[in-house]
């Protein structure tokens, strides 16, 4: 077999031992997924292909798959696209379990037109599709042609009036790329089956809509995408988790959202840490704060190490009663915990009614050594 | 990379060797802290497994890892969720190694780049990797000097491809100092007045840096990810229940 694992039979228990004796190839058809090819008159292939790809998924991202497509935007040859997924995903016979090879003719016509494009820009045709390995039609041998109406772009393209292939990707994106310019024409989001961004003229897919990212000008795509109940909070993906779940050291959205951003460094006012907790802000009594306190805090933060942590007063006559949370009793028992899950409410307030306030330096980073520079110092 | 030079040893304490079974040396990749690494999310195409993978820090000679080399294994591997294939866009990974490297003249993480931070166009900046040379592939860590390119400049050259805001460029009309195959995934780095060197760009795709067809290299904009990498790094190290 082809790979190191194989099946014993080409059926049996994969991973077996191959015994090298055994040289039998583990053929089998399997449906085409190249999403360049999926538009064949066959619909099955097998690997190992006729350029040494052993799966499709090396196949979609070898040099060929980008290669031919840009390629094929030329015109050099009308049935490029169909002789490059011959190449890429060869037809898998499902009687024989045999791959069925594109004929001498259909290689030597893309390999005359098109070679020479490519040695215009200084590239090579692929040397792995020597046409003399190919049969001749008509042989006693089964090779392919194009048959009627085998569309000369993929699904990765898109087709011009005029019956050219450029790249999907130039559909729309405001440059003529078509010799009729039709690529930019008819470009309204819904002409194209995308959402038109209201108060925009972005037009995105709809897969993109409440995705957790994103896309629109005004961020409308990711807005009332959830429909949570008065003590539930959003997660950033729309699911729904109640209130005092959030910023309490455990994830409970599935993309862990309900933990994201709960501690800050309030710059305006002297960068006094503030913790959310709860979905309410907090300030942190500073009765029993410690320095690994403050290293987890700014590593937390991604900010680098603690340059200077105060007591700073709280300040009288703040609007409204501020809350407190407190140190746990227990807090380094917690490892590998966020410093939210280390802090906690009480029912008193802060008995010095003292904040806690920090100031982070990044580590050392983007420093070189100049260890052998000037190691050897050889008058000249 | 093309048009370069062998660099000294201990130059990029930074760049790293993302290696795979009998592959040996797949793609650069690039230390942000003692148990982080940047790497682009092409790499692990078909090969997404964290245990295919290891990563080798303090090399210079690919072939004599020497003395000062490091190797670790790869915890995790935290590809874009939006990394697109198709057009190469949000190409980057965050990979969490298995144990912290122990910081030395050799080894040692660059700074990532400030809210917003970007190199301005015409800046000189440095590319580094053990990739194609044109050539041949090089056993000691390549350099070269490149210049950014406005986002505008750089549309310009590539018309079957769309420059989005992930992106970067930074090369030469003439291509002759670029990043190639095999680069992959290093560093873009740009010294400050106080000396030190930031991370803006990962080497992600261009044109077939081989070929008559010229142009600049394109790059993933670590400015545009620096939240999104902070986050993974958050969530993994104190989310881990």
């Amino acid at each position: 077999c082809i790979s190191t694992s194989c099946s014993s039979s080409c059926g049996g228990g994969a991973n077996a031992v191959c015994d090298p004796r055994n040289n039998s190839s583990c053929t089998r058809c399997e449906p085409i997924s190249l999403e360049l090819c999926m538009n064949l008159p066959y619909n099955l292939t097998s690997f190992p292909n006729h350029l040494g790809h052993l799966s499709q998924r090396e196949s979609s991202v070898s040099w060929e798959a980008s290669l031919f497509p840009a390629l094929v935007q030329t015109g050099c040859y009308q049935y490029l696209m169909f002789y490059a997924c011959t190449l890429l995903v060869p037809k898998c016979d499902p009687l024989t379990l045999q791959r069925v090879p594109p004929c001498r003719s259909l290689c030597r016509n893309a390999k005359e037109k098109c070679e020479s494009v490519l040695g215009i820009v200084g590239l090579q045709w692929p040397e792995d599709s020597d046409c003399s390995q190919f049969p001749e039609d008509g042989g006693n041998s089964t090779c392919l042609l194009p048959e009627d109406g085998v569309d000369e772009c993929s699904p990765s393209h898109f087709k011009c009036r005029s019956g050219r292939c450029v790249l999907a990707t130039k559909r729309c994106d405001g440059h003529v790329d078509c010799d009729d310019h039709s690529d930019e024409e008819h470009c309204g989001c819904s002409e194209r089956a995308l959402w038109e961004c209201p108060g925009s003229k972005v037009c995105i897919q709809s897969s993109m809509i409440c995705d957790g990212f994103p896309d629109c000008p005004l961020l409308v795509d990711e807005a009332n995408c959830s429909t949570c109940r008065d003590n539930e909070l959003p997660c950033n993906n729309h699911q729904c988790v109640h209130r005092t779940l959030w910023c309490d050291g455990k994830k409970h959205c599935s993309d862990s959202s309900d933990e994201w951003d709960c501690v800050s460094l309030s710059d305006r006012a002297g960068s006094v840490l503030t913790v959310f907790r709860t979905a309410a802000e907090y300030q942190v009594c500073g009765d029993e704060w410690n320095h690994e306190l403050s290293q987890l805090t700014c590593n937390q933060l991604g900010l680098g190490v603690p340059a200077s942590v105060s007591m700073v007063p709280d300040q009288p006559g703040v609007p409204g009663r501020r809350r407190w949370l407190h140190v746990h009793p227990e807090w380094n028992l917690r490892n590998a915990t966020a410093l939210q899950a280390r802090l906690e409410k009480r029912s008193h307030a802060c008995h010095s009614r003292r904040r806690v306030s920090l100031l982070c330096t990044r580590e050392d980073c983007g420093l070189r050594s100049t260890v052998g520079m000037y190691r050897h110092r050889k008058k000249r | 990379i093309l048009g370069g030079r062998v660099s000294r040893q201990g130059a990029w304490p930074w760049q790293c060797s993302l290696q795979s079974g009998q592959s040996g040396h797949v793609c650069g990749c690039v230390l942000i802290g003692r148990k982080w690494a940047l790497t682009v999310a092409h790499c692990f195409e078909g090969r997404e497994s964290a245990d295919l993978w290891k990563v080798v820090l303090g090399l210079n000679n690919l072939d004599h890892p020497g003395l000062h080399s490091q190797t670790r294994g790869v915890r995790s591997i935290l590809v874009h969720p939006r990394y697109n294939r198709a057009v190469v866009d949000y190409d980057i990974s965050v990979v969490q190694l298995d144990a912290e490297i122990d910081e030395t003249p050799f080894v040692r993480p660059v700074c990532l780049p400030g809210a917003g931070q970007l190199p301005s166009p015409d800046t000189y900046c440095y590319i580094t990797g053990w990739g194609h040379m044109g050539n041949r592939m090089p056993f000691k860590l390549q350099e070269g000097e490149v210049r950014i390119i406005s986002f505008s400049q750089c549309q310009s050259y590539f018309d079957m491809k769309t420059i989005t805001p992930r992106m970067l460029c930074a090369g030469y009309d003439a291509g002759t100092v670029d990043s190639c195959m095999g680069d992959s995934g290093g560093p873009l780095v740009c010294e400050d007045a106080s000396g030190r060197w930031t991370l803006f760009g990962l080497t992600s795709w261009g044109s077939v840096c081989f070929s008559k067809v010229l142009g600049p290299g394109v790059y993933s904009n670590v400015t545009h990810f620096t939240p999104w990498i902070r986050r993974q790094i958050y969530v993994h190290t104190y989310l881990t229940n």
